[in-house]
């Protein structure tokens, strides 16, 4: 398959058919429109609601030869209808010139025919996959429809799995150092009280994964280990105490696939194997991060290349030990090229699910390696990192700010 | 208007669905299309077809090209002449 480029940053979508076709009865054109768009929110959690009037996000028209877009139709045959991609409207026009039939080998179908094109005003471009909906040729009306997997792994590219909850409930893998469940565990462990520092002011200052698989996030002087959802027991503890070594109040940290953690703070960085120091540190980052500033905000491994990133203000920097330079000339570049995220973070954190973590603040915005922009999600990013990372209870799980 | 040549039907297909440039005549040659660019544009299409890549308007291709579809292109936003945002 192939997708185009841009989508739908809603999922809830709407439209209405401003021009009906000459020889079908509207109703029935109202409900074969509806069984077409269908096809795609039964793998997502895309809905499609008709409007008879008003903006729409998708306008369908049966019209003949030229009609205004420039793209003139061609009467009956070769072409058959076309579509906008989202960056371009999302609108779907129609040739009248066709002959439209519902549920017959006769003339034209007008299920199979608007199920393609709005794959088109959802953002997927043709797929040279000759048994896919989205292959470009007409292949005849098919009695039997089903959605080619080539399709669904395309929608889904854009748009993610249906959660299981029929559509409408939070996707399962929503947040948190581990997908956050909506069940409540079967076994709780007892709860002792925290000082719960964390939870009043969730900014922190790094977050990493470490060799040993554990997620730790570091704050001032303190440092948490965090579980599933919620810090584990026993946390926040000093930094001096589990770092020897360590100062407090560090700028950014990062586990690489040697299997060392590298820490920055201000102009110098440390690396430690495990819990210990791993030789004569602290070194200046000038000298063992060639290219990279310092007093970072954050730095993470991006599983998408597992190549080093540094943040700073609003800019990016990408470290290749493996090349010389390690720092291209072309960095560093603008944080804005990561769509949806904000400058000046505080943390980053890579994490195994495909998925990248970024922390400003009180929230967290979690970015698909895949589509390279924040992820769509129901409730939307960013969200409080109170309550989907460290457990704090009585706070909001949705931020107001709208997802823009 | 005299029936359009075979050839001409091709290139106005391959343009029309993003395998020949707008900018494929080129004005040095007379405005005339040279052999190599044709050649690349069926073989892309023969390919995204599913087609033997022959580079040649075989019977095979032309009954491809005659069947009804989608007008939207089939190149979108890549190739040589579109600059490719990351």
């Amino acid at each position: 398959y192939a997708l185009q480029g841009s989508r739908w940053r809603v999922k809830g979508l709407t439209y209405k058919i401003s021009k009906y076709p000459k020889r079908l009865k509207r109703a029935d054109v109202d409900a074969e429109i509806l069984r077409a768009f269908s096809v795609w929110s039964e793998f997502t959690d895309l809905t499609f609601t008709p409007k008879t009037s008003g903006p729409v996000h998708i306008e369908i028209k049966f019209v003949e030869s030229e009609h205004g877009d420039g793209d003139a139709f061609d009467g009956m045959g070769g072409t058959l209808a076309h579509a906008f991609f989202p960056v371009f409207g999302g609108d779907a026009h129609f040739d009248d010139a066709e002959l439209w039939t519902i549920g017959s080998p006769r003339g034209t179908n007008l299920f199979q025919v608007a199920a393609h094109e709005f794959g088109h005003s959802l953002g997927l471009s043709h797929s040279d996959v000759r048994s896919a909906l989205m292959a470009p040729f007409y292949r005849g009306f098919e009695p039997v429809f089903k959605l080619d997997s080539d399709d669904v792994l395309a929608i889904q590219a854009l748009y993610g799995k249906r959660s299981t909850q029929g559509g409408n409930g939070l996707n399962p893998t929503s947040g948190g150092a581990y997908p956050k469940t909506t069940q409540k565990p079967i076994f709780s462990p007892p709860k002792t009280p925290r000082d719960d520092q964390l939870c009043r002011d969730p900014k922190i200052d790094a977050l990493f994964n470490s060799a040993d698989g554990e997620t730790y996030a570091f704050k001032g002087n303190k440092y948490y280990r965090l579980t599933e959802n919620s810090v584990a027991d026993g946390y926040p503890k000093s930094i001096s105490d589990g770092w020897p070594g360590l100062p407090g109040d560090i700028d950014a940290a990062f586990t690489y696939k040697n299997g060392k953690t590298y820490f920055f703070k201000g102009t110098k960085y440390w690396r430690f194997n495990g819990r210990s120091v791993d030789g004569d540190y602290p070194k200046e980052i000038s000298e063992g991060f060639t290219g990279v500033p310092d007093h970072l905000d954050a730095a993470m491994v991006w599983g998408g290349n597992g190549k080093i990133y540094f943040f700073k203000g609003s800019k990016f920097w990408r470290f290749d030990p493996l090349k010389r330079p390690p720092v291209k000339s072309s960095y560093p570049k603008p944080i804005s090229n990561w769509e949806g995220l904000p400058n000046s973070l505080d943390a980053a954190l890579q994490y195994t699910n495909g998925y990248t973590y970024f922390f400003k603040g009180d929230k967290y915005y979690r970015f698909n390696d895949r589509t390279f922009a924040v992820d769509y999600a129901d409730p939307p990013f960013p969200r409080p990192s109170g309550h989907w990372w460290f457990g704090c209870k009585n706070t909001p799980s949705t931020t107001d700010e709208e997802n823009t | 208007t005299g029936p359009v040549s075979t050839t001409t039907q091709a290139e106005i297909y391959l343009s029309q669905f993003g395998y020949l440039p707008a900018s494929a005549r080129n004005p040095s040659l007379g405005g005339l299309l040279d052999a190599s660019t044709w050649t690349k544009a069926v073989q892309d299409f023969q390919s995204f077809a599913g087609l033997n890549v022959t580079g040649e308007l075989d019977e095979e291709t032309m009954q491809l090209m005659s069947l009804p579809r989608c007008g939207v292109r089939d190149k979108v936003g890549f190739g040589s002449d579109n600059r490719s945002k990351r």
